[in-house]
C-alpha cells in the first residue's frame, strides 16, 4: 500500500508506510482534508567564534539566547509503528534514537495528541542541539501567524516585521520566535485553520506559509555570557557536566484543523488538557508508591 | 485550617519563589535549579497531601460544611457511608495513592497489584468546572493475566484496550534507573490499559480494573474483557 489510513468516528489520518511519515489529516464532519506531516527537527547552535578569516566574537546559543546556526532536518525515512485499537490508535515515529513523535487519536476526538520525547541530546558530537517539534501543512496562511499574550487574547504575529518600525532582519528564525503559553495557529482567510495547544510555555514560529514549529528541549555547549556562567547542559541527576543521562523530556502537543466558524471555540476548550483529570489509586499494596 | 495535617503552603512558597526571572526561565545555575526542584517536589508532596484530604471529605459529603469545622485527620476507613461511588472509597480500606510519573507508565500501585491479579480502584477527579470526557491510561502488569475489565462507579463493562508501551517509554524507564530516579523497574509497565473516563465538574468518578472472569456466569458466554491491539510496524 502507498498510504495507510487510521480513523475515528470524527478524523482519519493518512501516513506513507514507505516514509514513515504523516500524509493528511480529515474531518469527516465536512470530508475537509489538510495536508500534515509533524517532524522533530534540530538548530545547531550558533558557537563563540565566527567563521574564518575573521573569527570574530559570535553571540553563542545559551540558556539565555538563541542563536541558530542553520537548521538540521529530520530523517528521510521515520521508522513507524502502529498500534491500534478500537478506543486509541497510536503511530508512533522514531525520528532519532533521542527523539521520537507518538501521535494519538482517541476513539471520539476531532483533536490529535502529539506526545513528544526527547533527550538525552547528543554530546559526544560536540555540536548543540536546539530541538523543535514542526508541523507541515497546506494552510495558505501566508506570513501570519497568531500566538497567545499569557494564556489570553491571540496576537498576530507577521514574519520579519515589526508593528512600530521597520526592522532590519539579523535573525531570520530567532527573530521570527514568540513565546506560546497557551497556543499557536495559522489560519487562512475565512478558511481552515491549524491550531496546536501546549501543555507548558514553549517558544515557537511560523517561518514558512504552513508551518507551525515549538521548540521542546535544548543542550548547549556554550555560556552566553548573560550572567549565568554555566552551559545548558541538564541531567537526568540534576547535575551538569557530569557522567549522568542528559535529561529526557515528554510533553504533548493538542493539534486541530477546523472551519473558521468551530476554530476559535474548539481550541479554547482544547486548552482543558492543561488540566486533564487526576488519576488517584486505591490499593492495599504493601510497598508505598513510587516517589 | 489550623490543625490541618497538610496545606498547599509549601507549593504556595515554592512558585512564589519560582517567579524570578532566573527562575522558571531556566536561566539560574544548576545547583540553584536543583534548588528550585527540591522546594517544588516538596512542595508537591505536602500538596498532594491535601489534595487527599480534601478528596475524602468529598467522598464524606461533609466539604460543605468544611470551612466551618475544624480540619481532623482522616482516615478512609472511618468515612461515614455514602452513595456509590463514596462507598466504594470506603470499601476499598487501602490508601490514596498518585503516580507522578504516569507519564512515563511507571506506577507503583497499579503495576504490584495487576501483577497479583488483584482488582485496583481508581479515582479520576476533574479540577475543573464542567463535565469532562478524557482518555485514561493506567501502567499495568499482565503478568498475571492479559485479560482485564474496567466498570465504571455502577458496575457498567467500559470499553477498554491493552496498549503495549512504546520503545521511546521503555527507554526512559531504563533511562529512570540508570539516573536512580528508580530504584528498580518492579513499578515500570509494558502494557497500559486505555479508557474513556467520565468525571463530574469539581468531582471524581470511579473506576475498577479488575482481572476478566473467562466466562459471564449469568449468560455462560466468554467475556471480551479489554480488546488487545493490532501492532504493525515499519
Amino acid at each position: 500500500q502507498s498510504t495507510l489510513q487510521v480513523a475515528n468516528k470524527l478524523i482519519s489520518v493518512t501516513l506513507s508506510p514507505q516514509t514513515g511519515k504523516l500524509l493528511s489529516l480529515r474531518r469527516l464532519s465536512d470530508n475537509s482534508v489538510t495536508q500534515l506531516d509533524s517532524e522533530v527537527m534540530w538548530y545547531n547552535s550558533s558557537d563563540e567564534k565566527g567563521p574564518p578569516p575573521s573569527n570574530t566574537n559570535h553571540e553563542p546559543s545559551g540558556a539565555y539566547i538563541f542563536r541558530p546556526n542553520g537548521a538540521v532536518a529530520g530523517t528521510a525515512l521515520v521508522p513507524v509503528t502502529i498500534v491500534e485499537g478500537p478506543v486509541l490508535t497510536e503511530i508512533r515515529q522514531e525520528f532519532y534514537p533521542w527523539a521520537s513523535l507518538t501521535t494519538r487519536i482517541w476513539s471520539d476526538t476531532e483533536h490529535i495528541e502529539s506526545e513528544w520525547t526527547a533527550g538525552p541530546l547528543p554530546f559526544q558530537d560536540q555540536l548543540g542541539h536546539e530541538v523543535v517539534i514542526r508541523y507541515e501543512s497546506n494552510v495558505t496562511n501566508g506570513d501570519e501567524f497568531y500566538t497567545d499574550s499569557n494564556g489570553r487574547e491571540m496576537l498576530k504575529r507577521k514574519l520579519n516585521f515589526r508593528p512600530s518600525w521597520k526592522l532590519d532582519v539579523q535573525q531570520p528564525v530567532a527573530g521570527n520566535y514568540y513565546p506560546v503559553t497557551a497556543a499557536i495557529y495559522i489560519q487562512e482567510k475565512a478558511g481552515r485553520q491549524l491550531a496546536v495547544v501546549t501543555d507548558r510555555s514553549q517558544g515557537g514560529s511560523s517561518l514558512k506559509q504552513g508551518q507551525v514549529e515549538l521548540m521542546v528541549h535544548r543542550r548547549i555547549f556554550r555560556d552566553d555570557r548573560r550572567g549565568v556562567a554555566e552551559n545548558l547542559n541538564e541531567t537526568m541527576c540534576g547535575c551538569t557536566n557530569c557522567n549522568c543521562p542528559g535529561l529526557v523530556a515528554r510533553g504533548t502537543h493538542y493539534l486541530t484543523v477546523q472551519g473558521s466558524d468551530t476554530a476559535a471555540s474548539y481550541r479554547r476548550t482544547l486548552q482543558q488538557r492543561v488540566n486533564d483529570p487526576l488519576v488517584l489509586t486505591f490499593g492495599k499494596a504493601a510497598a508505598p508508591t513510587a516517589g | 485550617a489550623e490543625d490541618a495535617t497538610s496545606s498547599t503552603e509549601k507549593l504556595e512558597r515554592a512558585v512564589a519563589l519560582l517567579q524570578h526571572h532566573d527562575a522558571i526561565t531556566g536561566t539560574a545555575k544548576q545547583d540553584v535549579a536543583d534548588d528550585y526542584h527540591r522546594r517544588l517536589a516538596a512542595g508537591m508532596a505536602e500538596a498532594e497531601g491535601a489534595f487527599k484530604e480534601e478528596l475524602a471529605l468529598l467522598a464524606s459529603g461533609e466539604d460543605t460544611h468544611r470551612a466551618l469545622k475544624t480540619a481532623s485527620k482522616w482516615d478512609l476507613t472511618n468515612l461515614h457511608t455514602a452513595a456509590d461511588p463514596a462507598q466504594q472509597l470506603d470499601h476499598a480500606g487501602g490508601r490514596l495513592g498518585m503516580c507522578p510519573f504516569l507519564n512515563a507508565s511507571v506506577c507503583h500501585p497499579t503495576v504490584e497489584m495487576s501483577r497479583l491479579g488483584h482488582s485496583i480502584l481508581l479515582a479520576i477527579y476533574n479540577p475543573l468546572g464542567w463535565p469532562r470526557t478524557e482518555g485514561v491510561r493506567v501502567p499495568l502488569d499482565t503478568g498475571f493475566t492479559s485479560n482485564w475489565t474496567v466498570t465504571d462507579g455502577d458496575g457498567k463493562e467500559v470499553l477498554s484496550q491493552l496498549v503495549p508501551v512504546s520503545n521511546a517509554t521503555l527507554d526512559l524507564q531504563n533511562l529512570m534507573l540508570q539516573a536512580d530516579i528508580l530504584k528498580n523497574l518492579t513499578a515500570a509497565a509494558s502494557y497500559e490499559l486505555a479508557f474513556r473516563a467520565d468525571a463530574p465538574p469539581l468531582g471524581y468518578s470511579t473506576y475498577t480494573i479488575s482481572p476478566a472472569e473467562a466466562v459471564d456466569l449469568t449468560t455462560r458466554n466468554p467475556i471480551a474483557g479489554a480488546l488487545s491491539s493490532t501492532v504493525r510496524s515499519w
